[in-house]
């Protein structure tokens, strides 16, 4: 158990270093074993380091900062181990327009080989988008379904 | 393998029956606030085979059914099919196309449907083990559950990773 | 403390279906006293219920009508009892165009009594704004502001 | 009595010395992620007496002097200085200005200033008390904290609404 997971990790590790520098233009992350008398119960510890800053703890990211560190993560998760589809609500609110477009373009890549359904609310998301759906409650209380050009989810998306 | 169409009818907002068709690549849901949006994320993590109603918002089981509105009388019974193309036989089966349908009553007795054939829950779960599918934190990413990985103990952040591992 | 505190209750939950009323364009809110055997432990419930929906628990709400409501909550104390200003950071992130124009309605509103520092990202809110601070790290790590126009805090903003 | 003017130095990304001019209505503050928006509303806790430093993102005290970056050197202490106007003389002293400010040194060692007189923590917290400046949920609403009224338990909610009362 922990002879595999250890060299899962040394690969994680290389993924999310590789992916944070890449979303973030610089910058380091690492992942990294937690120090436990007992290796069975170790978890794993996270670093970062944004570009032209020092080193240091995870609560002094900003709220942007925190967003665009998980959303490497989780990046460098499905890069290394592909699943057939991934479902994202909403992961992009809290990032400004310049780390938007760094998440866009990302996930862009990403998408060529991992099929993506993203919720949003965010222009710069609508934009990459290769099949919208719009969602409207024409009656209260009630959800319809409908597909629709990216000129229209403009409008709706609000 | 990829996610192509899914249906529902009666599972929470969605009183009346909807399909959608989806495509490779980058699919975008769109809409104003509390029309149902993350209401079609909790509708794939169901028929994927969530156990724990409380990841989908819930108390109860049959909280996911159709409660009603000012106008319309609560539903019965809440139904959803998904359907996911394997060409690519990323699950080692016969089928080119594999549908998977999950409906509950009001008296909270539910059922899974694989290809039309009736089938346990540890049959959904056996059947997408491996591929990631449904799997929280990894490929299926809820509202506001983004910060979780930063937030997690360093043992539950492991717990996340061996799903990918 | 008991008696002051219903008396208070009594008015706060006037003010909040109130302000939810307004704010939603519809819909109820109410506050009420836990049923609690110790009634010096007993708490606030939160109850409300969306325009055309049904009366429902608060976990089946949406991201956006969890956070308009939490915006009721909060703007209805102000209202009742008013403080020299208030600080707010990102609170409209989840609000869709529709429901961002409500809360800046009823922001400016209170802002003739209160004064208010709004950290936002959304140009609606920004546009509501009487005086505009920009925040900026020209050295990666050290932080400058200014004062700035409208016109310039739409492209810094992001 | 509202608030007019901030000037702060070596408090977290603000090692040059900055000043902002506060007016009445809606000041809006805007910046690319990680500028030091959120920072600025440490700083306004800071000087009204947060005694908890997790409050503001920190562990220890000194988390809140400038620690530095790879070009420019930590510095030795962080300090703030808030005016409030009280012409209408919300709080009842003989001044139609107020001006509070808190100093911390690298040895954890703190100060605080009324109208440049050194007074404790405990003055600060008198002679706003009442006015509801400074309470968490109420008149401070940080980042992330928005949801915490609906999130609370029923008790929790009780005391933010003490504030107020
Ligand atoms: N069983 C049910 N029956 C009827 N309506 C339900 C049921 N469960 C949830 N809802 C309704 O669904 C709505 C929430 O939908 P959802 O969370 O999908 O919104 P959303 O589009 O994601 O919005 P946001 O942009 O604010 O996140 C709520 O208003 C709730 O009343
Ligand atoms: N003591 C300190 N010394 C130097 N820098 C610090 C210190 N404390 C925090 N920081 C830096 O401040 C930055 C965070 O700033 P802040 O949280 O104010 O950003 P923000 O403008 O609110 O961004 P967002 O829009 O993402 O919320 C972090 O990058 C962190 O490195
Ligand atoms: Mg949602
Ligand atoms: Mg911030």
């Amino acid at each position: 158990m922990n002879q595999r997971f250890q060299e899962f990790l040394r690969l994680a590790n290389g993924s999310f270093n590789k992916t944070f520098n890449t979303i973030f233009e610089g910058g380091e992350a690492e992942l990294l074993m937690e120090n436990h008398e007992n290796p069975l119960q170790a978890g794993v510890d996270i670093m970062v380091k944004m570009p032209g800053k020092r080193r240091q703890s995870l609560n002094l990211l900003s709220g942007g900062e925190r967003a665009l560190t998980c959303i490497a993560f989780i990046f460098s998760l499905l890069a290394l181990k592909p699943t057939p589809f991934c479902l994202i609500d909403e992961i992009d609110a809290a990032l400004d327009e310049a780390n938007l477009g760094r998440f866009t373009g990302f996930l862009r890549k990403l998408a060529e080989t991992i099929q993506f359904v993203v919720i949003t609310h965010r222009q710069g998301t609508i934009e990459i988008g290769d099949n919208i759906y719009g969602v409207t409650m024409p009656e209260q209380g009630m959800s319809e379904v409908f597909s629709i050009t990216p000129r229209e989810a403009e409008e709706l998306a609000g | 393998m990829y996610l192509k169409h899914l249906e529902m009818k009666g599972f929470k907002s969605f009183a009346k029956g909807i399909e959608i068709d989806f495509r490779p690549g980058i699919n975008v849901i769109v809409g104003p606030n509390g029309c149902g949006k993350s209401n079609i994320a909790d509708a794939i993590r169901w028929v994927l085979g969530e156990a724990n109603v409380r990841n989908l918002r819930g108390q109860r089981g049959e909280d996911v059914i159709f409660t009603g509105t000012d106008k319309k009388k609560p539903l019965g019974m809440a139904w959803v099919s998904m359907t996911v193309d394997n060409q690519d036989r990323v699950i080692s089966n016969d089928y080119s196309e594999i549908s998977v349908a999950r409906r509950i009553y009001r008296n909270g007795e539910s059922e899974f449907l694989l290809n039309m054939n009736q089938v346990r829950l540890k049959d959904i779960h056996s059947l997408f083990a491996g591929t990631g599918l449904g799997k929280r934190g990894y490929s299926i990413i809820g509202q506001g559950e983004l910060e979780q990985v930063l937030d997690a103990k360093p043992f539950e952040r492991r717990l996340l990773m061996e799903e990918a591992a």
